[in-house]
């Protein structure tokens, strides 16, 4: 469990963050709403 | 050997939106009934890899209620959904399409229609009227003298009641009835139906021959009939694109 611990730490340091103004995509599913949700 | 899935098609993808278009235009065509559909959501969409230039597409649509009428001529894309306050209607449609060379057709569909619930309707507008059952009593008294009412004043051909499309009541401040009905032309003027209605007949099926009503009955604190009927003949009838399939459904509900 010391081992799993210390890769996770790893990957998450290493994680490439997102360049500034970065807008995540919106979900692939639901699309819009075109006229209005009931 | 089973179909191994694509990458995700999202929703508001532009092949996503080219198949929900083409479904609409099946479901309109197909229902004859109500109203037309417009397409409001896609809720999802899973599309399978059959071979070469052919895939299965499962779709799953919200749809709103239009005021066009299915027998009406008006293309879709000119009708306008109803709002909230005329109390809306949602479709709920699976479809399963077939797209092979590029080319849609329907295998299958299966649409569920509810209104939106009154209490909504009222939270957002408490006077609206709340749509009524076909059945109710006032409704088919609004019809019947909607429809009395335009066949004594016109002396064009003597139109008959195809079915009840809509209806409303609001009972405050005044009690009113808005009906909606479609009506179909027949080989008899007014006078010679006032003679022997039984004999006259509906005019071959022909979409100039349908036509539409709608009706305000005000019941209290006076009361006051308005009607306004109208005959598809006096548009141009243009058709929705895309209405000719390949296969005709196989499994439609």
């Amino acid at each position: 469990s010391v081992a799993r611990r210390a890769v996770a730490e790893v990957a998450q340091h290493n994680k490439v963050p997102h360049p500034v103004g970065f807008v995540p995509p919106p979900p692939p599913c639901p699309g819009k709403i075109r006229h209005f949700k009931i | 050997v089973p179909a191994a899935p694509l990458a995700p098609l999202g929703c508001d993808d532009p092949e996503s939106e080219a198949a929900a278009e083409f479904a609409v235009n099946y479901i309109n065509g197909h229902n004859h009934h109500g109203f037309k559909f417009d397409l409001n959501r896609i809720e999802n969409i899973r599309m399978i890899h059959q071979g070469p230039n052919n895939y299965v597409i499962f779709l799953e649509l919200d749809l709103l209620e239009t005021s066009c009428h299915v027998l009406s001529p008006t293309p879709l894309k000119n009708c306008t959904v109803r709002s909230i306050t005329q109390h809306a209607v949602e479709g709920d449609c699976d479809v399963k399409l077939q797209k092979l060379d590029g080319a849609f057709s329907v295998l299958a569909s299966k649409c569920n229609s509810h209104a939106d619930s009154s209490e909504d309707v009222l939270q957002i507008c408490p006077g609206c009227a709340l749509l009524a059952a076909f059945n109710n009593t006032e409704v088919l008294t609004a019809v019947a003298t909607a429809l009395n009412d335009h066949n004594s004043k016109t002396p064009d051909a003597y139109l008959r009641l195809l079915e009840i499309g809509r209806a409303n009541i609001q009972y405050a401040p005044a009690h009113v009835v808005y009906v909606e009905f479609a009506v179909a032309a027949t080989n008899c003027s007014a006078a010679e139906a006032k003679d022997n209605v039984e004999a006259c007949q509906l005019l071959p099926d022909d979409q100039s021959n349908f036509g539409f009503c709608t009706a305000t009955m005000v019941i209290h604190p006076s009361q006051d009939l308005s009607v306004d009927c109208r005959l598809y003949g006096h548009q141009v009838p243009t058709p929705d694109p895309g209405v000719t399939y390949s296969h005709p459904g196989y499994d439609t509900s």
